[in-house]
């Protein structure tokens, strides 16, 4: 995180706010829940308040204006700069400023106005930009489902470096990016996509491409906004050319690269039984056209030509993969399955049926 | 979906980068006529500030990566201190 220059601050923790206009765009009841919503997401980790008033001047007085608007940054239209903020003082000190150029929503259909003026109140309350990619304070907007949106711990590390943490008893932590050399860090779920590997952590996804050096990681909304973050478990059929996504009782199936139309769909359809409540890690075998769905300590076979779970699991996974108790994730890459759990890899050869190789999880970034 | 290619794109594109580093890297444009370069080129020195804060290639040089990173959507605040 950063703070801004001079490390202007708040001299009052309780604070007042006003919505001057409203964008024509949203319903003024869901503008005032996205800014709510916003404001509570510093409140929560601060001793921060923030009341509303109607009239005359507050500390952030929230306004939606279109390009040169008479404070010497002029926005630009459609695009580009989205809103600005000023930094804490007297008179504009802490305003906000939306471009009613944009198409503002309350989803990820247009501009999501929540996440932008939780951002802008970062600037107002005295933080800077990030260069985390996952902080909020990052200054390229990107997508999150505001029901799914947790404050990274960047930015709970940055205004808790100004304003001091929360009254509550237990203080509230975030999410951190993943960093790919990170020798802690664990999978939720892998699987490989016409020859790139995707790895889902949280809400973003690391991408290696056998051709490149670099990882690169992404946020899942970024190339798939229909999916949620935290994807338990994914395959890739490549006879079909398609990927699923599991998450608790749900899947998403990809056809190239976009998510098919009519997904999620119940688990059940794929023949599990209502007991089952998530599958945690999932590959497909291209040879025999078995997929095996790995949940808790048990693994089912599914039969991709028959499209039904073959008969007599489920089996415990010790019972066919050797010491590999639990999975969290796993897939299948040259003629060699690799399972996850925690910061351990295991590669297993399906032909010998046993475990030829034990490495770090982070084996495949290089580091 | 695809991949990016690693190599530079030569593509002029000199408005949108200095547009975006005017706004967001307090690039000055002098216009006057020099009769010989003083060092380092101003606008390179600013795209390898903006290349480094965002964990691009370090090159000085409009590449796809630092282009595509100019053309999406964002806060109108510099994000260095001004």
């Amino acid at each position: 995180y950063a703070l801004t220059p001079g490390n202007p601050k708040w001299k009052r923790n309780n604070l007042t706010y006003r919505i001057l206009n409203y964008t024509p765009e949203m319903r003024r009841a869901d503008v005032d829940e996205a800014i709510q919503k916003a404001l509570r997401v510093w409140s929560n980790v601060t001793p921060l308040t923030f009341q509303k008033v109607e009239d005359g001047e507050a500390d952030i007085m929230m306004s939606f204006v279109y390009g040169d608007h008479r404070d010497y940054s002029p926005f630009d239209g459609p695009g580009g700069m989205l809103a600005h903020a000023f930094q804490p003082g007297e008179g504009i000190g802490g305003d906000v400023h939306f471009d009613e150029d944009e198409t503002w929503t309350k989803d990820g259909t247009g501009t999501n106005l929540f996440i932008v003026a939780a951002h802008e109140l970062g600037h107002s309350l005295g933080l800077s930009h990030s260069n985390d990619p996952g902080a909020l304070m990052y200054p390229t907007y990107s997508y999150t489902d505001p029901k799914e949106f947790l404050l990274p711990q960047d930015d709970i590390d940055g205004i808790q470096a100004i304003y001091g943490q929360s009254d509550a008893a237990v203080q509230p932590t975030g999410p951190v990016t993943p960093q790919p050399c990170d020798p802690s860090l664990t999978f939720d779920a892998i699987t490989t996509l016409r020859g790139e590997t995707i790895f889902f952590k949280g809400r973003y996804m690391l991408r290696k491409h056998p051709s490149r050096a670099e990882t690169e990681l992404n946020f899942i909304s970024l190339f798939w906004p229909k999916l949620p973050s935290g994807i338990q478990a994914a395959y890739e059929n490549v006879e079909r050319d398609e990927v699923l996504f599991f998450k608790e009782d749900k899947y998403w199936v990809l056809r190239g690269y976009d998510i098919a139309p009519g997904y999620p769909k119940p688990i059940y359809r794929l023949g599990f039984p209502k007991t089952v409540k998530r599958v945690n890690a999932a590959y497909s075998d291209e040879t025999t056209g078995k997929t095996y769905f790995f949940t808790a300590d048990r693994y089912w076979r599914y039969d991709e030509n028959k499209r039904s779970m073959d008969h007599g699991y489920p089996k415990k996974i010790v019972s066919h993969f050797g010491k590999i108790g639990r999975v969290d994730a796993a897939f299948q890459k040259d003629g060699y399955v690799y399972f996850f759990h925690g910061t351990t890899q295991f590669q297993f050869d399906p032909r010998a049926k046993r475990i030829v190789g034990q490495m770090k999880s982070i084996s495949w970034f290089n580091c | 979906f695809p991949v990016a290619p690693e190599a530079e794109d030569e593509r002029k594109t000199p408005k949108l980068v200095e547009s975006y580093l005017q706004n967001f890297y307090d690039l000055q444009i002098d216009h006057q006529p020099r009769l010989r370069s003083t060092g380092e080129n101003h606008l390179s020195a600013k795209l390898k500030e903006m290349q480094e804060f965002f964990g691009l290639q370090v090159n000085g040089k409009p590449d796809l990566d630092t282009l595509e990173m100019m053309q999406k959507p964002r806060c109108g605040v510099p994000d260095i201190g001004q």
